[in-house]
């Protein structure tokens, strides 16, 4: 474990815990996207299909435990709390997530590390996580409005993919053959995602006024 | 080794 991918670790905790707590808080989840939300979901439950049968570390498994608990509880909140449900901006809210299972789905079948159900869905994960936040990209330019829980929202997540391509970097040259490269190749692709959010979010606390994303 | 092919990152 190096410090990069804890970091990297904790601001990903930090990304979904703030969204929960703020969610629970405030009884609102205006200007978030359910579907991002879902496809979150779906990424942890294909992603830790091993929590049970292949134990790395307590560390490891306790992770996995807090991202699955606070995944699926935040989209029961967005669907299911009688208050904050009703805070869903569902007419925005539009992008066809289906669209972007199906590939991510047939690339796992054809790019994995082995042809096992487990491998498939752990290649499948990545995929979908690399595009996970487009449906919040999208709401975001569409409604144009960042507030704060928002802006952290994606702030943090888009940190934590850079900590952990960094995580990557020292990994490679301090470990032997230790090349990944399905989650580099989806890793930096879902990194850039965010480069152009990170540009206007930086621009827009930098220079003190309300973040607006270009039309 | 198998260590190394295991996905051992969250």
């Amino acid at each position: 474990m190096n410090v990069f991918r804890l970091a990297g670790d904790m601001t990903h905790l930090l990304s979904v815990v703030v969204l929960l707590l703020k969610i629970h808080t405030i009884k609102s989840c205006a200007g978030i996207s359910l579907k991002t939300q879902e496809l979150y979901a779906v990424v942890f439950a294909a992603r830790y299909l091993d929590l049970f049968v292949h134990f790395v570390s307590l560390y490891n498994t306790v992770m996995k435990l807090v991202f699955l608990a606070s995944s699926f509880s935040i989209v029961w909140y967005m669907k299911r709390h009688k208050i904050v449900r009703r805070t869903y901006d569902k007419d925005h809210d539009t992008f066809r997530h289906y669209v972007l299972v199906l590939p991510c789905l047939l690339l796992a079948l054809l790019i994995n590390e082995k042809f096992t159900f487990r491998e498939v869905m752990w290649a499948f994960s990545i995929y979908l996580e690399a595009v996970a936040i487009f449906p919040q990209l999208v709401l975001l330019q569409r409604t144009r409005n960042i507030d704060n829980l928002t802006g952290q929202y994606v702030f943090f997540l888009g940190a934590y993919r850079v900590l952990y391509i960094l995580n990557w970097i020292y990994r490679y040259f301090t470990e032997p053959h230790f090349v990944h490269w399905i989650s580099w190749v989806a890793g930096i692709v879902q990194t850039l995602l965010y480069a152009d959010f990170f540009y206007y979010y930086i621009m827009s606390w930098k220079n003190n006024v309300k973040l607006e994303l270009p039309a | 080794t198998d260590k190394a092919k295991t996905h051992d990152e969250l």
